[in-house]
């Protein structure tokens, strides 16, 4: 494709995006630096704010179809599932906007979301992220890092990985239309096990790359290898959702009070 | 894969948001 075609497709794909997913990185951001007009997110930093958040303050309801425990760390695993399963559908009404992704094989786009939904949200997190802790419902709230490290194993294992991700992801500046193209390049991966039409997902991600590199050499002028240290970061998300996969089933195994929605069930199932 | 993926599938056929979360 010649450089319009490529600048209609990252224009197509920051559209979807903006439109989709329900906190952008700007928003973030200026919630973040205190440079909004809205009130300050309450900070979760121990037991006692948590509870208060959960009573009404920051999240309307319990965690819903979540059980009832009284135990921290099942509660903070219970709120991450349902964050996680909000995003994942954002994300499948993303991937239906990116130019080409219905017309793929129904089964390729399932094997598609199935592999790359993790790898979207750890990377999108970051932007909810700064080195302290991370904002939640929507912005309302903000959970210390070090809350969360307090929990005991193996909930304390869950963030702290993704924190250390953020912080280095955080240092490229990406804004939400290079993340937008990014995220559309993380799910149309032509590597996926199991992909039927494995040439037709590596045209349309190789579509996004090229409007990808373009972008960033418009928008990062100044920043010349950002193209290769995204394509790397893509190598490190993958190890990320590895370890992340790996975690759950420890917890499955190990803390036999926990349950896992459904989604998140079909998702993990066979994966690596 | 359907059968394996019925959520997946469901919200990718829907334009609605039919999981219950």
């Amino acid at each position: 494709p010649g450089g319009s075609d490529l600048k209609t497709l990252a224009k197509q794909v920051n559209t979807a995006y903006l439109k989709n997913l329900s906190m952008t990185k700007k928003r973030a951001r200026s919630i973040l630096s205190g440079k909004t007009s809205s009130t300050s997110p309450f900070v979760i930093y121990d037991v006692d704010t948590l509870w208060k958040a959960e009573s009404g303050l920051v999240w309307s309801q319990l965690a819903p179809g979540a059980p009832l425990t009284k135990e921290i760390g099942v509660h903070v695993f219970y709120r991450c599932q349902c964050t996680t399963v909000e995003t994942v559908r954002e994300l499948t009404e993303f991937a239906k906007c990116i130019p080409g992704f219905v017309d793929l094989f129904l089964n390729d786009q399932v094997t598609l979301l199935k592999y790359g939904v993790h790898e979207a949200i750890f990377a999108m997190l970051p932007s909810l992220m700064n080195k302290d802790g991370l904002l939640v419902a929507n912005g309302k709230g903000f959970v210390t890092r070090e809350f969360l490290r307090s929990l005991r194993k193996p909930f304390s294992e869950i963030m702290e990985p993704k924190f250390e991700f953020a912080v280095k992801f955080n240092a490229l500046e990406l804004d939400d239309s290079d993340l937008a193209l990014f995220v559309a390049a993380i799910i149309l991966c032509g590597d996926r096990p199991g992909l039927m039409n494995v040439k037709q997902v590596e045209q349309s991600q190789d579509n996004i790359l090229q409007a990808l590199d373009l972008h960033l050499q418009a928008n990062h002028s100044d920043s010349v290898y950002l193209f290769p240290k995204l394509l790397q970061k893509m190598a490190d998300l993958r190890q990320l959702v590895t370890e992340n996969a790996q975690l759950v089933q420890k917890i499955k195994k190990t803390e036999s009070e926990t349950s896992l929605h459904p989604l998140l069930q079909e998702i993990y199932k066979d994966m690596y | 894969l359907k059968e394996k993926h019925k959520i997946l599938h469901q919200l990718l056929q829907n334009s609605t948001s039919p999981v219950d979360l």
